[in-house]
């Protein structure tokens, strides 16, 4: 089935920095 | 911090749940692609808050998700690109 994501999506900022645990 | 429940989601306004998800889902995209963490988030949370908490429980459909946004984001530059 056609991906339903879209490559054009803005990009996401984390508001804090989202440090990976 | 505490696990993101539904409730949690209903209770704020439909633009701070998108934020909400996306700080949940970011640190977790970013363990797999770093340099693409952001971009990845940013197409995940075009899907409906119902399957984006599905996936913060279960990290194997978090992942074959990521690893599609990387397959549609690659032919998208292939395409750019040619």
């Amino acid at each position: 089935r056609k991906s339903t994501l879209n490559p054009n999506a803005n990009e996401f900022k984390p508001r804090f920095n989202a440090q990976p645990k | 911090p505490e696990p993101l429940t539904a409730s949690m989601l209903a209770a704020a306004p439909l633009m701070d749940q998108k934020q909400l998800l996306g700080e949940r889902l970011y640190p977790m995209i970013h363990a797999l692609h770093p340099n693409l963490a952001g971009k990845i988030t940013g197409m995940l949370l075009e899907i409906d808050n119902s399957e984006l908490l599905h996936m913060l429980e279960s990290p194997e459909s978090l992942h074959s998700k990521v690893d599609e946004a990387i397959a549609v984001l690659q032919a998208h530059q292939v395409k750019e690109c040619s």
